[in-house]
């Protein structure tokens, strides 16, 4: 099973 | 005042063309440098990013920074009108509620203007760091809209598994599965825009879902190359370079094994 994570968990908000 | 004039009209075209089918509102800001644009699809998992430098206008003026909100379908509608040797001028006031365009056939016997609504959207900004990556891919454009293609006939998640030797884009699915690898170009192969080649730290293995894969490369049309650029655990960059103006870049989260 593949969990797609989202951008969030990997950059900060600007 | 804001206005930016492109000869090469269908550029314009091509780069929406490149992003309406994952991001459909967006804010592009137009500032002395240039144009760009930072938007997430609708899921937040991936990312598209336009740099449009100002010196790859033909004409820029931005007396001052404005954000143009933007809905990507509609301005496709208008990108539409316009012939593909046309030359394209936006035009927007300092405070704009709408952005004007304008269409000149290459011999001026043709000129139309169409003004688009602007809308106010509010949009989060990722900030992402400047990073070096593992493993940078260089391949011909054309050849990874293929790969993608091909393999999400057979499944929705790709590995990509990069090593010096070259990139193998792996899928399996309920009818089987594939593999292709691309390999490194010796330096006598051919044109360089061909050439498939490999920067490389550590091999990195990370998996992708084809399906946004397959919306990064509609693409293709702005340049024959296109970067991949990839290191552990972290999102790929997939960067098209638009010559003498700027690029487009996509990033996308790796799917994780649970």
């Amino acid at each position: 099973f593949w969990l797609q994570r989202q951008l969030g968990k990997y950059y900060e908000d600007a | 005042m804001f206005e930016a004039r492109l000869t090469e009209g269908s550029l314009l075209k091509k780069i929406i063309e490149a992003i309406k089918d994952l991001v459909q509102e967006a804010n592009v800001d137009c500032s002395e440098e240039g144009l760009t644009m930072q938007a997430m699809d609708a899921s937040h998992v991936s990312l598209c990013s336009l740099n449009m430098r100002h010196g790859g206008f033909d004409h820029y003026r931005c007396d001052r920074s404005i954000s143009l909100g933007l809905n990507l379908a509609n301005l496709g509608k208008i990108l539409k009108c316009a012939g593909n040797d046309d030359v394209v001028t936006l035009k927007a006031e300092d405070e704009p509620d709408t952005l004007t365009l304008m269409f000149e056939s290459p011999n001026q016997e043709r000129i139309s203007d169409f003004e688009l609504k602007l809308m106010d959207i509010e949009t989060e900004h990722l900030g992402i760091p400047n990073e070096e990556y593992k493993c940078t891919i260089s391949m011909p454009s054309g050849e990874f809209q293929r790969i993608v293609r091909d393999l999400a006939v057979i499944g929705e998640t790709c590995i990509i598994t990069c090593t010096k030797e070259g990139v193998k884009f792996s899928v399996s699915g309920d009818l089987g599965n594939g593999n292709v690898t691309v390999r490194q170009s010796s330096a006598a192969d051919g044109d360089e825009k061909d050439q498939v080649k490999i920067q490389m730290e550590e091999p990195v293995t990370l998996n992708f879902a084809l399906r946004y894969l397959g919306f990064f490369t509609k693409a293709t049309p702005l340049g024959s190359t296109v970067k991949l650029h990839m290191s552990p655990d972290v999102p790929i960059v997939v960067e098209y370079p638009i010559d003498g103006i700027g690029s487009i870049s996509y990033f996308l989260a790796p799917k994780i094994d649970e």
